[in-house]
């Protein structure tokens, strides 16, 4: 059966989509069917791997309301072997339309477990996950083996790191008792910097091996590839960018295969 | 009566919090009493403003749920004229447990209007919302005069803004006939940087003068302010960050006595 990742973190801005798209494409470059699901309204993983508003026939919001199975719904990307589900501005009232539903938590691991199709197609499948601990992250929580969270090297989003493992382990004890953190991947570092240094310090004494030892650097070439609709990895393959991505796919695999 | 900015953005990271604080501060420095109301579950601004989440007797879920009045919650910052009403992370739950009932969209509003103490203290009331556009952000634009729109000059934020033009019009039809654009100001803008330049002549073509004159530089004293629970303007009074947030203030003002 897949591996399925949730990459999530409530602050914003601290590079879940950016990791979502490179490391799904290292892990497709390594020979991996990979599946990425975009969860957030702003759609900015679907924008990103080239599936503009106007190419998106079918969305995971349609998947979930049950109009078209994810079989249906998946579309190339620019990298072979990695697919995307695109997202729908309408995953925004996700929230107030599924309030007073029973089983709103499981929506998505149903839809993915009942697929057998899925196990068959796929190595991975990442979730992009929104900018809050809401129930788009909630259902990716109760679906996925693993949380991957980016931490951007910044003081907010240091603070924010024991809330998102609190939720985690909330999940685990009434909804998926298989979910762990798959890790933290420090983003956007600069050695230079020493907010950065001590925001990498204070990690790896509280959380330490939890803590990847790949670091992204801040990599402008990372912010330009999305404006294309192609992964750093294909933008500019030999970047700083394109190759730690690679390194975090092969860490992740290194873990996987221990 | 207090003018009411609500600084929003769903995509995340954009310098929000940091907008709110800094350009609150800049309001207080100049003799404005104001105040800083902090929207957003994770408590960046309340942080930022050294209200850690022990010291937060009462918040701004409190006030709404009824438990407190408005005057009793503020707390006081290292800013004199700039006062606080700080986040509880209960706020992430507000959505669901809102959903059904029929004023949901007026609650700040309605808290807001009736407080007559807020009127002869206060000439400015800012929001910091969270990275969405959800029940927190709308009950935001429904009480506030304006929206001022952190844009940080990267790709995906350019991307989000015509939805988030899109659903403060939804406001404006619906619950709020006031609610207007105070403006879109650059945010971590890096003159060395195409991307962040690229950025600025795209906003500037589509917004014309919705943008502010003013550009925020990205300044690494901006980030380590929070830390010590500081607006920048007091961590580091004279750096490029804090004199950019006082510029933008002064740009305000004027267009206030216009
Ligand atoms: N390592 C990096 N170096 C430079 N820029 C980066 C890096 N990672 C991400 N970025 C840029 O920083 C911004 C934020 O990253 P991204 O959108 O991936 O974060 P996110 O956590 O998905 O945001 P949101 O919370 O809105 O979903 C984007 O403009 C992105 O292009
Ligand atoms: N002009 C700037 N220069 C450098 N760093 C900045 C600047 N503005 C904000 N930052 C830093 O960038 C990060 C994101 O900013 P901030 O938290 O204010 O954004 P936000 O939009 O409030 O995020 P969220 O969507 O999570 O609420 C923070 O770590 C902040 O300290
Ligand atoms: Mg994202
Ligand atoms: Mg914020």
């Amino acid at each position: 059966r897949p591996r399925m990742i949730a990459v999530a973190n409530q602050k914003g801005g601290v590079g879940k989509t950016t990791t979502a798209i490179n490391l799904g494409a290292a892990f497709a470059e390594r020979g991996y069917e990979t599946l990425l699901i975009d969860l957030d309204p702003q759609g900015n993983a679907s924008t990103g791997l080239g599936c503009d508003v106007t190419d998106r026939t079918f969305t995971i919001h349609d998947v979930i309301s049950g109009e078209v199975s994810l079989l249906d719904s998946f579309c190339e990307t620019s990298q072979q072997r990695l697919r995307l589900v695109p997202a729908s501005h309408k995953l925004s009232s996700f929230e107030m339309a599924l309030a007073n539903q029973e089983d709103r938590l499981n929506l998505l691991k149903d839809i993915l477990f009942e697929d057998n199709n899925l196990h068959d197609e796929f190595s991975y499948v990442l979730f992009d996950c929104p900018p809050a601990l809401n129930l788009l992250t909630l259902n990716a929580m109760v679906a996925a083996h693993s949380v991957l969270a980016p931490l951007q090297a910044e003081f907010f989003a240091l603070q924010g790191l024991s809330q998102l493992i609190s939720s985690m382990r909330q999940v685990r004890q009434s909804a998926n008792p298989h979910i762990h953190l798959e890790g933290v991947v420090l983003t956007m570092f600069d050695r230079r910097n020493n907010l950065s240094r001590q925001v990498e310090s204070d990690a790896r004494q509280n959380l330490q091996q939890l803590v990847f030892k790949t670091v992204i650097p801040r990599a402008v070439r990372l912010s330009e590839a999305p404006s294309h609709g192609l992964p750093a990895l294909h933008y500019d393959t030999r970047s700083a960018g394109s190759t730690a991505y690679r390194e975090l796919a092969d860490e992740i695999l290194r873990n996987h295969t221990k």
